[in-house]
């Protein structure tokens, strides 16, 4: 849009909104931020100092101390993986694990979603790939029973990681919500401080309901931080900053395709760098 | 609420006539924000607010004592108008029909494709469900469930990795078993990955479908519209199924995709279960977005 180096116009900021709110930033975010700069801007200021004032701007929004994953040193460490249908959680289950196992952990997983037509034969494809195992119990199975069963298993045999996979849901409903509270006190109740890593698994192509979507799921759950995924697309996942910003969730990975090393670390630097291509 | 915050807007002016310019600017500005934070795309938005002034400049809201509730109304009808005005009621497909599902990944054309086995088999047809997702793991068993649950036949080449080639076959399965309903499955995929588009274009011209349905999620966001041009311009679609709108997501996503494709939206799917379909209602659709 601009052609680099002039001098910034009012109607080059129409253009720098249109940027910010096409990648989901949200308007609540965006428009008192615009007007912001309208108002406080000096009278033709460089495009490229602008730039480079809203990337500091919008990258000190998110968390400034991000700690990575949570070990625990008391045994297993357990990690739930949540989210509404569809956004990826299973895969992410994957990848998640082969991270660990590159890291020379020992991992297991838990096939919480006994409702969904062939979850648990989904989780044991990936499970085989990886040559670890997928703890599961027939179809209509109590969650959190597999999650009890999975725990006690992990406990006995010293594995450094479990991690359970578990059905997706709308947050507006309070019976599933209820379920994933359950699977989550019966896994603190047979080890102190599990799950020590609850994380929300957000699709990068969700609008502002993603804001209400890890609101709630951390109301109800308390969640240690979001997993944003299919940012290979061209989605930007903007409401992300609102997420880090107003819930202080922090983002942990960002999924990257449909194999399982598609996965990475999440840096605000690069991602807010994407945000304003 | 929208209506509320309209009405503040105009409280200071009835009984005194004229509306000023300012007036309409501040309701733009609300009506705008409530748009985008409904997930509307800001081109839509753009293009609906100057909709919404030519008419607000009408003699409708100028004469009225109420010109807060008039203007609700326009911006109601206008997003009704955009959506596709009425009510839609979806008969019964006459003749062989051939549905091909389509979409991004996690969208819910899977579970889709049970609920329209399910609808089409209420209607009285016989359909056969059809798996070409020869990617994502258990991919064809969670279909092959589904069609199960449906209790109607399900087709698949089990260790074939070519779609094009499970498509073919489904044809010549469908005679031999007396259907007359085929819908296919495919796997997701990004509108940026061009060897999977390419792939798609060429299941759809070896099975020529008759619908071609593009089936989006109701929480998708400004994104809706990359997707749906590209879906509609690479495959093109003939209609549009808004997946897991029993969420509390705005939906601003069906304005964006209407917009853009100027498709009709067909179906909803408002649950998991399979009867968890129904007809698309563009006035619900509206109260929905303007909240
Ligand atoms: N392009 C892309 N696709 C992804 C990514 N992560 C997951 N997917 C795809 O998204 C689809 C849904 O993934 P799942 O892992 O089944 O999602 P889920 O959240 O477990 O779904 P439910 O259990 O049904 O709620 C699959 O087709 C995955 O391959 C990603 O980072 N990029
Ligand atoms: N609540 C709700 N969930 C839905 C709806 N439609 C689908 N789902 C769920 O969304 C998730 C994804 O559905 P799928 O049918 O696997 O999606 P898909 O598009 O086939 O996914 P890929 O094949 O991986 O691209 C599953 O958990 C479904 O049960 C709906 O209308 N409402
Ligand atoms: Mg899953
Ligand atoms: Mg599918």
């Amino acid at each position: 849009i601009f052609s680099g180096g002039g001098k910034i116009a009012p109607e080059d900021l129409d253009s720098i909104e249109e940027i910010l709110l096409s990648a989901d930033l949200g308007p609540s975010t965006v428009i008192p931020l615009i007007d912001h700069l309208r108002d406080n801007s000096p009278k033709g200021i460089e495009y490229n100092e602008l730039l480079s004032y809203l990337e500091k701007e919008i990258e000190s929004l998110f968390q400034q101390d991000r700690k990575s994953l949570i070990q625990n040193s008391a045994g297993p460490t357990v990690i739930m993986m949540v989210g509404v249908n569809g956004t990826g959680k299973t895969t992410t289950v994957a990848k998640l694990a082969q991270y660990y196992k590159q890291q020379g952990k020992s991992v297991m997983l838990a096939s919480c979603d006994t409702f969904r037509a062939a979850a648990t034969d989904q989780l044991q494809v990936w499970a085989d790939r990886l040559g670890i195992e997928a703890i599961q119990q027939g179809a209509g199975a109590d969650p959190a029973a597999v999650a009890f069963d999975a725990l006690k298993a992990a406990l006995s045999r010293g594995t450094d990681v479990l991690i359970c996979d578990t059905a997706g849901r709308l947050h507006n409903k309070s019976n599933l919500m209820e379920e994933l509270k359950k699977i989550s006190r019966v896994l603190g109740k047979e080890l102190e401080g599990a799950p020590h890593e609850t994380l929300l698994v957000l699709d990068a192509v969700t609008g502002q309901n993603g804001f209400i979507q890890a609101e709630q799921f951390h109301k109800e759950l308390n969640l240690s931080g979001v997993i944003v995924s299919k940012l290979d697309g061209t989605a930007k996942a903007g409401v992300v900053v609102s997420i880090e910003k107003d819930l202080q969730i922090p983002v942990k990975f960002v999924g990257v395709g449909e194999s399982i090393d598609d996965f990475a670390l999440f840096s605000p630097k690069e991602f807010v760098k994407e945000l304003l291509e | 609420t929208l209506g509320q915050k309209l009405n503040k807007v105009f409280k200071d002016l009835r009984g005194y006539g004229k509306l000023s310019e300012k007036n309409i600017s501040d309701a733009l500005r609300e009506i705008r924000m409530a748009l985008l934070e409904a997930d509307v795309h800001f081109s839509v938005v753009k293009d609906f607010l100057s909709k919404v002034k030519e008419k607000s400049l009408g003699q409708e809201v100028l004469n009225s004592i109420t010109p807060g509730q008039q203007v609700v109304k326009i911006v109601h009808d206008e997003l009704v108008e955009l959506l596709g005005g009425e009510a839609v009621e979806l008969e019964r497909p006459k003749g062989f029909v051939k549905i091909l599902l389509v979409g991004l990944q996690g969208a819910g054309k899977t579970t889709t494709a049970g609920k329209l086995a399910s609808w089409l088999k209420r209607n009285k047809k016989r359909p056969l469900l059809v798996s070409c997702d020869t990617q994502r793991p258990a991919a064809r068993d969670q279909l092959r469930i589904l069609a199960e649950q449906v209790d109607v036949p399900f087709f698949t080449i089990n260790d074939e990795k070519d779609p094009k080639k499970i498509a073919a076959a489904a044809i010549d399965r469908a005679t031999e078993e007396g259907v007359d309903a085929i819908i296919v499955d495919t796997a997701g995929r990004l509108h940026v990955d061009e060897e999977l588009m390419d792939e798609v274009v060429q299941v759809r011209d070896l099975f020529q479908p008759n619908e071609i349905l593009f089936v989006a999620d109701a929480m998708t966001g400004q994104d809706a519209v990359q997707s749906a041009k590209a879906f509609n311009e690479s495959v093109g679609t003939t209609g549009i199924i808004l997946s897991k709108l029993d969420g509390d997501s705005r939906g601003g996503a069906a304005l964006s995709i209407r917009w853009i494709t100027g498709k009709p939206i067909k179906f909803c799917g408002i649950g998991e279960k399979l009867d968890q379909l129904e007809a698309f209602y563009p006035d619900r659709m509206a109260s929905r977005i303007l909240g």
